[in-house]
């Protein structure tokens, strides 16, 4: 038996919102630790894993691990009759072939689970997340990739495009900064990435969960772009960089 | 040229 409450709806369909680009179907692994999922797109070049704790609802109730597989387009179709302080209500039964309330078909997806190590990037930065999110929709304009330069001094957006290139210097704001508007950087040493911005822009849909984005890098593995929730922990986007040839 | 690999070459399988 699996029931979930939540009183603001707005919260999952800001979730859902910020994912549903990026995936179609996705199964939703609910345990007693909380609810996680985590999918590639189609591509099998980006990744995305969430978590929402069970102190992050108001009611949480697991009996057996139970996985639900769902269309993420008819879940954000559902959930857009909630208004966002309306409560929802998740209850699985363990038929585990529909979720009442919404009555909505489930589905059996195979997908491969992969282990993700947490720690040991080479360079870490915190900076708003409104204003990654703009950068990358600006450089969107001009080119397909970016560089992604991190140094001790900042953060670097290099594009390059068919008649002209953008660069953008972040530098590192000083201990005092408001959150809001603070940029920190922890570095092991200099990292630079060439990333799709189109699977970046993608990423930036979650900047309503979070103020602040964390951009974890290390040359030659997936970057790691994470909002943290107040209270519903984290989602994460994993992005392979570009190789030359 | 630039080449993209797939993410599942990076992590292993669960």
């Amino acid at each position: 038996m699996l029931e979930l409450r939540l009183t603001r709806a707005g919260l999952l369909k800001k979730v859902l919102e910020s994912i549903r680009d990026l995936v179609t179907d996705a199964n939703f692994d609910c345990a007693a630790t909380g609810c996680s999922l985590q999918a590639m797109d189609s591509s099998r070049v980006a990744m995305l894993s969430l978590l929402l704790r069970p102190d992050g609802f108001e009611h949480y109730r697991c009996d057996r691990n139970i996985s639900m597989g769902m269309n993420l387009a008819n879940m954000a179709r559902m959930l857009r009759c909630a208004s966002d302080d309306d409560t929802v209500t998740i209850n699985a039964d363990d038929a585990q072939d529909k979720i009442s309330d919404y009555e909505m078909k489930l589905m059996h997806i195979t997908s491969e689970n992969l282990e993700i190590p947490e720690a040991g990037y080479e360079a870490i930065v915190k900076m708003p997340a409104s204003l990654f999110a703009r950068i990358c929709k600006d450089l969107g304009t001009i080119g397909d990739t970016v560089m992604i330069s991190v140094t001790k001094e900042g953060i670097q957006f290099f594009t390059r495009g068919d008649i002209r290139t953008a660069n953008i210097f972040c530098r590192k704001t000083t201990p005092v900064a408001k959150e809001k508007e603070a940029i920190s950087i922890e570095m092991e040493k200099p990292v630079s990435l060439t990333l799709a911005l189109r699977y970046l822009i993608s990423f930036t849909k979650a900047t309503p969960l979070a103020k602040q984005v964390t951009i974890s890098m290390s040359y030659g593995r997936p970057i790691v772009v994470e909002y943290k929730m107040e209270i519903m922990d984290h989602i994460r986007f994993y992005l392979v960089p570009k190789v030359e040839e | 040229k630039q080449k993209q690999q797939v993410i599942s070459r990076f992590f292993a399988s669960k």
